[in-house]
């Protein structure tokens, strides 16, 4: 994320703004709660309000305007349709948001969407500048998208915090304010050395290692020395958080993702056409209501699938559950417990993650050969 | 029949959409020295910048890519603080 020159904000929390005129593309009680709405999205994780305001005394000044159609210092005119959309001032300029007239303004995704745009200029009025990152909302471009998934990404979150904090909600009691935004206080906390911390799911893709918890992945890259800290909707919108396993197999370039009775196939983040499918068509029992953990061993071109204290084995191949399954984790997997969190084939060797420890274990031999704390992959 | 390089394919409206945009969204900075660009002709590091942040190929040329991005919707807040 990047802040304007000198890191210019607003110097009160309780914030007003009008709207100047409307746009005659929708209907007002529509615009009013696009631009409501779009408010949410910051308020939500700093600790800001924002209320309207009545008369000159608002603090921010929104105007639908065609062409040249202000008379503030340097504002440029807007390019009729399509082009730009909009833009806005940072706050030392009077956090002006303009929206081009000339666009069809729309509720939904069919024209230019107000909420969406509203909520990236919104962005600018309280001091963020443009991201690079493409799935941010404060990346430049316009991308058409439903409106019911345009979400703050952790970049939009971290840069608008670095100018207001957090929501004091989160530095309370810890509590969701029950908000749909990725910003869910709980979770904002994972901290990602707490010697405590266990994963929901780990996979390897595309040569890079994710770990997955709540509503997080974090990428640990072989070429780079930092973690990368993502929502899993920014790559995966549909999917949210709370995934219980995934695995990757790898000469078939996809992701499994399994999250209650259904699981996913992805290539890179695209979901591939015809899932979510059930687990229970790959064989896995009715009773069962979610899997663990999984994991793809390449050299036997079978996975492993846990729940609970049992385990199943899946031929890849022929797509099929072996008939001696399932197995009891203690029984096969001696010195790790019962259960498995997650698990993950890396250099050959398999790692299967339970609470805070991860044990190294050695299918050959059938015995653990290490066991280390969960997070030791992030040199903490 | 041998492809023609994509910089002969960009048409006169096209470079004047590519200069436009650049003007606007990537402006030049305080301090940098003012090196003005033929008409006909692209400056070839602000359009760097500009690849570079949309993660597109870097060539500080002006190829079919760099021309669709240019041409998509955006905020009009330039991408580089003038």
């Amino acid at each position: 994320f990047k802040t304007f020159p000198l890191s210019p904000k607003w110097p009160k929390k309780d914030l007003t703004y009008r709207l100047q005129n409307y746009t005659p593309d929708m209907p007002r009680a529509d615009i009013e709660e696009a631009i409501r709405r779009a408010w949410t999205m910051w308020s939500d994780v700093t600790p800001l309000t924002f209320t309207e305001g009545s008369g000159d005394s608002a603090d921010i000044l929104i105007l639908f305007g065609a062409g040249v159609h202000s008379m503030i210092p340097f504002d440029p005119p807007f390019d009729g349709p399509n082009g730009e959309v909009g833009h806005a001032f940072s706050p030392a300029h009077g956090g002006y948001v303009h929206l081009d007239e000339d666009e069809d303004w729309t509720k939904d995704a069919k024209g230019t969407n107000l909420f969406h745009v509203a909520a990236h200029e919104f962005g600018h009025s309280l001091g963020l500048d443009h991201s690079k990152i493409p799935e941010a909302l404060m990346f430049p471009k316009y991308i058409r998208s439903d409106p019911a998934k345009v979400r703050l990404h952790q970049d939009d979150v971290e840069g608008i915090q670095s100018l207001y904090g957090p929501s004091e909600e989160a530095n309370g009691d810890g509590q969701s304010s029950g908000s749909e935004s990725p910003t869910n206080l709980t979770e904002q906390v994972v901290d990602l050395c707490n010697p405590h911390i266990s994963f929901d799911a780990v996979t390897s893709l595309r040569g890079e290692t994710l770990f997955f918890k709540e509503r997080f992945m974090w990428r640990k890259s072989p070429a780079q020395s930092n973690i990368e800290k993502d929502f899993i909707s920014a790559f995966w919108p549909t999917l949210d958080g709370g995934i219980d396993a995934a695995y990757e197999v790898e000469n078939k370039d996809t992701l499994f993702i399994f999250k209650g009775e259904q699981y996913w196939a992805t290539k890179g983040n695209i979901i591939q056409p015809g899932y979510p499918k059930s687990i229970h068509a790959l064989g896995i029992p009715h009773i069962v209501k979610k899997i663990d953990a999984a994991v793809y061993d390449k050299n036997t071109k079978k996975t492993l699938f846990f729940s609970s204290d049992k385990y199943w084995r899946y031929d890849e191949t022929r797509n099929y559950i072996e008939r001696r399954y399932p197995g009891k984790i203690a029984a096969d997997f001696p010195g790790i417990g019962s259960t498995v969190d997650a698990a993950l084939q890396h250099n050959g060797h398999l790692y299967l993650f339970s609470g805070s420890k991860q044990y190294e274990f050695d299918s050959k031999r059938r015995r653990v050969i290490n066991v280390k704390k969960s997070n030791s992959w992030f040199g903490c | 029949l041998p492809i023609l390089p994509q910089t002969e394919e960009v048409t006169a409206e096209d470079m004047q959409l590519a200069q436009k945009y650049l003007n606007s969204y990537y402006p030049e900075q305080e301090g940098t020295p003012v090196i003005r660009t033929r008409q006909d002709k692209i400056d070839a590091n602000k359009l760097r910048q500009m690849q570079e942040f949309f993660g597109l190929k870097v060539t500080g040329k002006l190829d079919a890519s760099t021309l669709e991005e240019m041409k998509a919707p955006r905020c009009g807040v330039p991408d580089i603080a003038g």
